[in-house]
């Protein structure tokens, strides 16, 4: 089974 | 003062089409370069974000930057208002609380004009890093559109893989698989059905069809679509508005991985 990666683990607060 | 007159005003309703979908409220920023937006979907997997440089515009003025908050829904319950033809100006007043729409026929024969509220939208502005994508696919959007409706019947999850010569959307399902495989052509006498490959070492990642499938709907702002990938890193799909003056509609994914 793959998982969701979520967007917030490779786009940081600026 | 912010005023934007959008001279082909189905261009406004079709962006607006391609994010309510994905993102409920959003703040809109005006800015003298241009209106631009950016928000996640409510599961934070994947953005919308939106660039339209103020040369797109057939008029623009914009003397403070301003956020608009907006319900797209609303927003785009109002632009149904507006027929194909017209042209559509957006106001606001500096401070104010209230979006005013006004809708030109060609002729200028008929003009109708709205207020739409404007709301307090807290939003989470990413930091999206520049990156050097190792593939990029550029195919036409409605072929892109096919793929995706056609592997999510199969499956919930495509595999998209990239290589010199070709590009292969793959998946799984409980019914059985299928996969398709698009081969770079360049249709010198028609761009717009064109499948160009740039690639600097092949990727493969996993995508969730549910989101791909959401994009689609911004199909009809462009005959092609570019997806750009490296491995380990969010998919970008981007959609030109307008090539003359960079303006865009693009939307990014969070890969899928094996845990």
């Amino acid at each position: 089974p793959r998982k969701q990666r979520k967007l917030g683990q490779f786009f940081g607060a600026p | 003062m912010f005023e934007a007159r959008f001279e082909t005003g189905e261009t406004l309703i079709k962006i607006v089409d391609a994010m309510k979908e994905l993102v409920e409220d959003c703040n809109i920023d005006c800015s003298t370069t241009g209106m631009s937006m950016q928000a996640m979907d409510q599961s934070h997997v994947s953005l919308v974000a939106l660039m339209l440089q103020k040369e797109f515009f057939g008029s623009f003025r914009c003397d403070r930057s301003i956020s608009l908050g907006l319900n797209l829904l609303s927003f785009s319950k109002i632009l149904k208002c507006a027929s194909k033809e017209d042209a559509i100006t957006l106001k606001a007043e500096d401070g104010g609380d209230v979006l005013t729409l006004m809708f030109e026929s060609k002729d200028g024969s008929r003009v109708s004009e709205f207020e739409m509220k404007l709301m307090d939208i807290d939003s989470e502005h990413l930091g999206i890093p520049e990156t050097e994508y190792k593939a990029v696919v550029t195919m036409p959007s409605g072929e892109f559109q096919r793929i995706v409706r056609d592997l999510g019947i199969i499956g919930d999850t495509v595999g998209i893989g990239c290589e010199k010569d070709g590009v292969r959307f793959s998946v799984t399902g409980d019914l059985g698989s299928g996969n398709v495989v698009l081969k770079q052509n360049t249709s010198a006498d028609k761009p717009d059905l064109a499948t160009l490959i740039e690639l600097e070492e092949p990727v493969e990642l996993s995508f969730a069809l549910r989101y791909l499938s959401l994009f689609t709907k911004a199909t009809g702002l462009s005959p092609q679509a570019s997806l750009s990938m490296s491995p380990e890193v969010p998919l970008v799909v981007e959609y030109k508005i307008d090539d003359e003056t960079a303006s865009y509609l693009r939307y990014y994914l969070a890969p899928k991985v094996d845990e």
